[in-house]
Formats: structure tokens, sequence, C-alpha cells
């Protein structure tokens, strides 16, 4: 599904370059289930923007489905993000002055749904991450492992078929984390969704096949999660 | 050094009431370090609002160093605020349009300190979270657990009393995690500087003396950390 080959990124501050990838070969399968571990800095959210097409690199490939991802134009990209990928940011990026209720319903509005379905297929997502009873909230009024839940349901109301997740469970504490994660699994394994999810617990690790580790821009390792 | 007596806060969302504290009594010693752990949305980053003076219950007593806070002008609280208490805030709140330095800056601004002295003194408090280099990138330059470091180096650079950190590693690999732990360690154990964190980590709790547990707006379990 995803094909990504001497993949660089690299930043500009005033005339300081910030090498934040630094040439990433990665294959991804259809269906595959696959964590992105690293230290701080080390480029997994900068990675994470490339892959979700809100960004693009410096130089290198990207293939999505067999396309090249840089020779596509401006609303075949937003097509795609909107409709193919569930994306979950490391800081949420709820819209700070709408509900919960219509946070989750954005994607559905781009997709073109009417209004009484889309409410009821947001409200379904919310009360699968366990916030049924805070739909009228906004994010101010949501905790924080709330708001990060929001994200969540968000990311999967579109049933998308790539599933980008940027630490989805660092503000949850240990049960909403497994809530969380046997979703994505059931997701994966029943519907064979692609996820690529960047962690730094290895308890959630474990919930993938592979895990990729990233150092200073590149990847320094990879290794299969083999069954207990 | 802080003591609450029945403290509660009820929110009002239209016009549904949300207890998020329901009755909380604690008292936490001079040079304590205490972890508060419990699920989302059970009432933690709620109670340390009202610990920061951020916010006011809707009932019950906080005395700080003795002193009622509910009887406190709002100058006296913004002193205690910028002088007395360093916060990092679950979700960094940082300056968007300003740098990492300006960011560590800004308590020491509110203490009148001069600016090539703030420079030095905000320069010195970002290399002790291992942000040399990143001192001119605006928080949207930074990775999330870089964000992280520069919450926590603001609060500490006015060398507070009482510093209380809202999951201040959920961002953070467990090598950054573990530096950053033991910065507040050495800083209560030599300083004796009181420290309430909250965390969903048990490796990060057991760096405190004792772990108060909430449960839907109230305390359910007190424990000490004993050594190994
Ligand atoms: N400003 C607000 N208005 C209305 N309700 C609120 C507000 N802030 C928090 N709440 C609600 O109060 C409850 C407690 O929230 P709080 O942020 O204290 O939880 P928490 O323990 O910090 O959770 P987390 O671990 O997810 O950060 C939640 O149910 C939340 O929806
Ligand atoms: N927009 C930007 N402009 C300049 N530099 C940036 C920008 N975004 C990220 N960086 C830099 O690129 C590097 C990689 O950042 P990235 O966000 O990919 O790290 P990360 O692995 O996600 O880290 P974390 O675990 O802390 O979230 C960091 O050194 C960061 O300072
Ligand atoms: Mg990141
Ligand atoms: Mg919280």
């Amino acid at each position: 599904l995803l094909q990504v080959e001497k993949l660089s990124k690299t930043y500009l501050v005033g005339d300081i370059k910030i090498p934040a990838l630094r040439g990433v070969n990665l294959d991804i399968a259809r269906g595959e289930f696959a964590a992105i571990m690293g230290a701080s800095g080390s480029g997994k959210s900068t990675f994470m923007n490339l892959l979700g097409c809100l960004d693009r690199p410096t130089s290198g490939k990207y293939l999505l489905s067999g396309r090249d991802v840089s020779s596509l134009s401006k609303s075949e990209l937003a097509e795609i993000r909107n409709r193919q990928i569930g994306f979950v940011f490391q800081q949420f990026n709820l819209l700070p002055r709408t509900t919960a209720l219509e946070n989750v319903e954005l994607p559905l509005q781009y997709a073109g749904m009417r209004s009484k379905e889309r409410a009821k297929k947001a409200g379904q997502q919310l009360a699968a991450v366990g916030l049924s009873g805070r739909e009228h909230h906004v994010p101010s009024q949501l905790s924080g492992g709330q708001q990060q839940r929001v994200a969540i349901a968000r990311a999967l109301v579109n049933d998308p078929s790539l599933i980008l997740a940027d630490e989805p469970s660092g503000n949850l504490d240990s049960r909403s984390s497994l809530e969380i994660m046997e979703i994505l699994q059931k997701l994966n394994r029943e519907r064979h969704i692609t996820i690529v999810l960047v962690t730094h617990e290895t308890d959630i690790s474990q919930f993938a096949d592979r895990i990729v580790y990233f150092k200073d821009g590149r990847i320094s390792q990879i290794s299969s999660v083999t069954e207990p």
C-alpha cells in the first residue's frame, strides 16, 4: 500500500537547515499494522505528515497504492486525505469552537453525507470510544484524554483504508489505552485496515506486526513482533 | 504546604452539571513528591488547576502555606502563580508565535529580571532539558516531545517552591522521560521543592513518595512508594 524510497525532509528555520528525515526506505503492505518508535525529535511525526499527504518531501519518492503522490493534483490529494486516510495528530488538532460531535462529523461532511446520517454515525463513533454524554462539549470542556479520544473517533468515522495515529494514547490511562488498541486491532484484523502508529510505549507497540525504529531522521532497525 | 478540605468543582455545560471534583481531602507536606493517577476524566487536571490558583472551587477550602486561597486578591493570586508555582500543562500551552527561548523567559519577565539575564537563565534551562540549538524555534517548528520539554523548562526557570506537572512526559520517549524525572527528583531532594505530578505511567509514579489515586472526582486510595 505504501512505498517510500529515500524519503527526505529538510526544514528551514531562518537560514538554518534542519534535516528531519534523511533518506527513509520502507514498504508497508496492505492490511499491515506497523508501530513506529524512536527518540523525541527523531523524525516520526515528520514522516507521518508525509504519509498523510499533509506535507511534501524535500526529495525521495512516496507511492500510495502504486501512485506517485508527488504527481497528484491538490484536489486529488484532498480527496485521498479526506476519504482514504484517518489521521490522529500528536496534539489532537480539534476545532476549538466546535463540539465533540461536530468535530467527529467533519470527515463525513467532506464525504457529502446528510446531516441526520452524519450525527448518527458520529454519535456511534463517540460511544465506541467511551464518550457518550460528551457530544456537546467543546474541547476546552473535555479532559486531555477525552480530547484525544475525540480525535480518534474522528479518524475512524469515515471508514478509512489507512489509519495514521501519532501517539494516540499519550494522554490516556492504561485502561482507555487498551480499549483504543483493541478497537484498532479489531479494525485491522476484521477489515484489513492498514495502521501506522507512533508510540513511545512498548506495551502499545506489541499490538503491531512490525516495529520500525527511527533514529536521527533514518530507520535504524525493524523488528517483527512475535506472539509470546 | 497544601491543604484541601472537601474541595469540589462542578462545571456547567448548558444546563447540565458536571461534578468534576466531589469533595477532595488531602494534605501535601512541604518538600513532598506526590504522584496523582486515575482514569481519564476522573478529575486530575481539574484538581491541578485549583492547586495552581488558575480556577476557583465551587465549594470547599484550599490553604496554601496556611493562607486561605479564596480570601486572596487577584494580584496576590497572580503573584503566587507567577513566582511560587511552576506549572506544566497537559497540553503545553506555549505561546504559538514566540520562540522556545521567549516562552521560557516569560516567568522571568514577570519577576522583573533584565533582558540579558533572562536570556541567559532561559538558555540554561533549555540546555538542561536537552534543547540547545532549538531556542529560536517557534512551537510549530518543534516536535511534540520538544514542545513538552519547553513547557517543563518554563516551569522550572523561576525556581518555584511548588511544581505542578500535568503529565509532563506523555509525549516523551523513555529516555527523555527518565531525564526529566531525574531533574525533578534532584530539585525535590536537593532543594526541597514540593512536586505534584499527574501521570498515567507506573514507572513515572515510582519517583514519588506517595501516589494519590483519583476515581470519579474523589480520592479512592493513597499509597506510599517504598524503596524496592
Ligand atoms: N471546562 C469544563 N467544562 C465542563 N466540563 C469539564 C471542563 N473541564 C473538564 N470537564 C469535565 O470534568 C471531568 C474531569 O475532567 P479532568 O480534565 O479533570 O479529567 P482528568 O482526570 O484530567 O482526565 P485525563 O486523564 O483524560 O486528562 C471530565 O468528565 C470532563 O469532561
Ligand atoms: N515545521 C518545522 N520547522 C522546523 N523544524 C521542525 C519542524 N517540525 C519539526 N522540526 C524539527 O524536526 C525534527 C523532527 O521532528 P519530529 O516532529 O518529526 O520528531 P518526533 O520524532 O515526532 O518527536 P517527538 O517524539 O518529540 O514527537 C526535530 O528536531 C524538530 O525540531
Ligand atoms: Mg512527534
Ligand atoms: Mg487531564
